[in-house]
């Protein structure tokens, strides 16, 4: 695993609330706002099972601490997107908050319901995010969760033990979490 | 591929391939020192992900040359593949998936800087 410079962390008093919120007006139009919420809060609910911090969404897009929008090309922070595939999302270190995905891919909630060759996986996307948002630069193991690549129609939500204790390193552990548990997930993982 | 039942060779290539860096598979097995064009390309990608920190990108060369090599060599071991410093099939298969934008290494931009561990 792997951090930004300096090892930057969301400081604030425990136990560590953020809050996040979509743009009102830079959202894809093919899925549901309301199953876009599912898959994000999926997404975050991951990192919250491992480290002592929790995400609650708000309506206030301004005021949150983590800002989700879909943006074509230039969207004025630097780092313009590329159009179909190429570059798919990317986020800032702490304590920015910028969670930004490109409007030209073609995000999927279910790979099993949509037939493009070009389909992105929203959760697999959004979890690797995450991740940076909360501190973790790319990871370069295959498996992990920060690794940089994500081939099309492809699925890759569960965090591995890299990710695992990268992001432990930065906030601690959730007191409920066991690491048996996901030694389980990779057992049944390398097995497959 | 090679299809078995004809003379000629059969290129394969994903739909998905048709997008962005799918033009760096022309630089399999490039040698070094070789001078290939639109490999200024190929140097504009490493840059973009941190790996050749430039003023600008305007004067890149078309030339696989010492520094594209160490850049490779960088690449490779950030995406945990065979650390050859070669633009072999691993390296280019990997080149041209899907990424996230934030880079991979330290750079000048302080937003996207990262550091192993």
């Amino acid at each position: 695993f792997a951090y930004f410079y300096g090892k930057p962390r969301w400081i604030r008093q425990a136990p560590v609330k953020l809050t996040y919120a979509f743009s009102k007006s830079n959202m894809i139009d093919y899925i549901s706002l309301k199953d876009t919420r599912t898959v994000f809060k999926r997404a975050f609910s991951r990192w919250a099972q491992v480290i002592p911090v929790s995400f609650m969404e708000i309506e206030d897009y301004p005021s949150a601490d983590i800002r989700i929008g879909f943006y074509h090309r230039d969207h004025g922070d630097g780092k313009p997107f590329d159009g179909v595939l190429g570059v798919l999302a990317h986020a800032f270190s702490p304590e920015n908050g910028r969670f930004h995905l490109d409007a030209s891919e073609t995000w999927a909630l279910d790979l099993e319901t949509i037939k493009s060759s070009v389909a992105v996986d929203l959760e697999s996307v959004a979890t690797h995010e995450i991740g940076h948002v909360l501190g973790l630069a790319h990871s370069a193991v295959k498996d992990a969760v920060m690794y940089p690549s994500l081939r099309p129609r492809t699925k890759k939500v569960d965090l591995q033990i890299d990710d695992v204790y990268g992001v432990q390193a930065l906030y601690g552990s959730n007191p409920n979490f066991r690491f048996s548990s996901l030694l389980a997930s990779e057992n049944s993982l390398n097995k497959g | 591929r090679i299809s078995p039942d004809s003379s000629s060779t059969v290129i394969t290539v994903d739909s998905y391939n048709t997008t962005t860096w799918h033009d760096f598979t022309r630089f399999l097995d490039a040698e070094k020192g070789s001078r290939v064009s639109g490999m200024s390309e190929l140097k504009k990608y490493f840059n973009r992900f941190g790996y050749l920190p430039l003023p600008d990108t305007d004067n890149l060369t078309d030339v696989f040359d010492t520094q594209l090599e160490s850049v490779v060599l960088a690449y490779q071991t950030n995406l945990g593949l065979p650390a050859t410093g070669k633009l072999d099939s691993d390296t280019i298969s990997m080149i041209v998936l899907p990424r996230c934008g934030v880079s991979d290494t330290k750079t000048h931009d302080t937003r996207f800087q990262a550091t192993k561990r």
